[in-house]
């Protein structure tokens, strides 16, 4: 553990804790992917599956735990509780494409032919993917609420924190996973335009609008 | 460095 990778995990634990009280606080998801919500949790669902057979540490099974659950929480919250609330109409992304491409690759690209790995393999491509649906509405609506920005601020952070804790781990543990990389840095640039926007709109003060 | 079956990463 270096403190990029430390804090990557508190940025994407933040990125989960914002959305979650946005939803809550405000009684409403609108303005949220339900759809890049149902790939975080189809991620956390097939990434975690070593919570069963492996024991790293309390740190990682809680870390573990908490977004496994708050990821289906969040689906629950959206698809159920406040189902009235939900834009379906702007979120139109078609996520086979997302997820068919990506079982395809995790089949051909991975460290080892077996299930455990392909389906850690499919959720790291998965993962760099996941928040298309998300980026589309904000593009279809042309906004985002600020709140909604934060969220997508912490979690484009996290991946891009990793890359650093990666970079760290090469030189001075002399280890690196090729796939999370690549992956990892694929995620990142997909939040560039975001970041830009972020960085001269929102922390000044004005409300993410995409120029028309 | 291949397989990492020990996955420490979230």
């Amino acid at each position: 553990m270096n403190i990029f990778r430390l804090a990557g995990d508190l940025s994407h634990l933040a990125a989960i804790i914002i959305l979650l009280i946005k939803i809550w606080k405000t009684r409403s998801c609108a303005g949220i992917s339900g759809r890049s919500q149902v790939l975080f949790a189809i991620v956390f669902i097939t990434r975690y599956l070593d919570l069963f057979t492996n024991f790293i540490s309390a740190y990682n099974t809680a870390m573990k735990v908490f977004f496994l659950g708050s990821s289906i929480g969040t689906v629950y919250l959206m698809y159920l509780k406040f189902k009235a609330t939900y834009d379906h109409n702007h979120d139109t992304f078609r996520i086979e494409f997302l997820l068919l491409p990506t079982a395809l690759l995790s089949l051909v690209l991975n460290h080892e032919f077996s299930v455990m790995e392909i389906l850690w393999t499919f959720s790291i491509y998965l993962e760099s993917v996941a928040i298309l649906p998300q980026l589309f509405m904000v593009s279809k609506t042309g906004e985002a609420e600020s709140i909604t920005s934060h969220y997508l601020f912490a979690l484009g952070s996290y991946r891009g924190l990793y890359i650093l804790n990666w970079i760290y781990r090469y030189y001075f543990e002399g280890f690196y996973d090729i796939i999370a990389i690549v992956a990892g840095c694929v995620q990142t640039i997909l939040y560039c335009d975001f970041f830009y926007l972020y960085i001269t709109k929102v922390l000044k003060g004005k409300k993410l609008q995409l120029p028309a | 460095k291949g397989t990492s079956t020990n996955k420490d990463e979230l």
